[in-house]
């Protein structure tokens, strides 16, 4: 089973 | 005050049709490097970036960095009434809620305006790190859109492992699997139909069909694609645009539970 990752998750706010 | 004229003006069309149905609305920004946008989709999944560079227009006033909020479905609207060969410029006085396109013919026998409604539009721009990819693959935009296209009609997802091998796209669904491996070959008559593989590790990664097939939509502003992959990164899709810059797509990847 996997999810749908959020680029939240990789990225951070600029 | 802010005028580019850009010579090419189907490039602008094909942005549009390429970003239109990712991302509703979005900030353009201008600066003197150029003009540009970052954006995420509704579900903060998929990232697009473009870049056109200053260099790439044939006339670049931008007097202050600005940032244009646009309905990107109203700009495709708009621009879809350029001719392919029509010179576009972009126009916007300082502190204006508007901005201009005017499109020139190539014979200059026809000129029109099309003046639209800009937005404010709450931005919220993503740091994306420079980062070493496990594999970065090179091959035909054309290809990689036909893969994409046969596997969403069998499976919602698609994973891609890039080994010494070459680089293999499989999906399943309710009805069966497919597999399709390119391997690299770079033998071909004209550069842009080889496929390269560059490989530092094996890499495998899930991602959302649906979300390739609305990159593909890009296409037709590069004859390649490339893809770079690494585990734990969202991918990244990139068309170069001659001359000018690019339009990248980052990807969040599946994550197992």
């Amino acid at each position: 089973k996997s999810s749908q990752g959020r680029l939240e998750s990789f990225f951070k706010p600029a | 005050m802010l005028e580019l004229r850009l010579v090419q003006g189907s490039l602008l069309k094909k942005v549009l049709e390429a970003v239109k149905d990712l991302v509703n609305d979005a900030n353009f920004d201008c600066s003197a490097t150029g003009f540009s946008l970052q954006a995420m989709d509704s579900s903060h999944v998929a990232l697009v970036a473009l870049l056109l560079r200053s260099e790439g227009f044939e006339h670049y006033r931008c007097d202050r960095n600005i940032s244009m909020g646009m309905n990107l479905g109203n700009m495709a609207k708009m621009l879809k009434c350029a001719g392919n060969d029509d010179i576009i410029t972009l126009k916007a006085d300082d502190g204006s809620d508007v901005v201009t396109f005017m499109f020139e013919s190539p014979t200059q026998d026809k000129i029109a305006d099309f003046e639209m409604k800009l937005m404010d539009i709450d931005s919220e721009h993503l740091g994306i790190p420079e980062a070493e990819y496990h594999a970065i693959v090179r091959m035909p935009s054309s290809e990689f859109a036909r893969i994409c296209k046969d596997l969403s009609s069998i499976g919602d997802t698609v994973v891609i492992s890039v080994t010494k091998e070459g680089v293999k796209f499989s999906t399943r669904g309710d009805i069966g699997t497919a597999n399709i491996v390119c391997r690299q070959n770079t033998t071909v008559d004209k550069p842009e139909e080889a496929t390269v593989i560059e490989m530092n590790e094996p890499v495998s990664l899930t991602f959302a069909l649906r979300y390739f097939n609305s990159f593909t939509k890009a296409t037709p502003l590069s004859n390649t694609v490339t893809l770079s992959l690494s585990s734990e990164l969202p991918v990244v899709v990139e068309y170069k645009i001659a001359e000018m810059g690019y339009i990248r797509f980052y990807l969040a990847p599946k994550i197992e539970d």
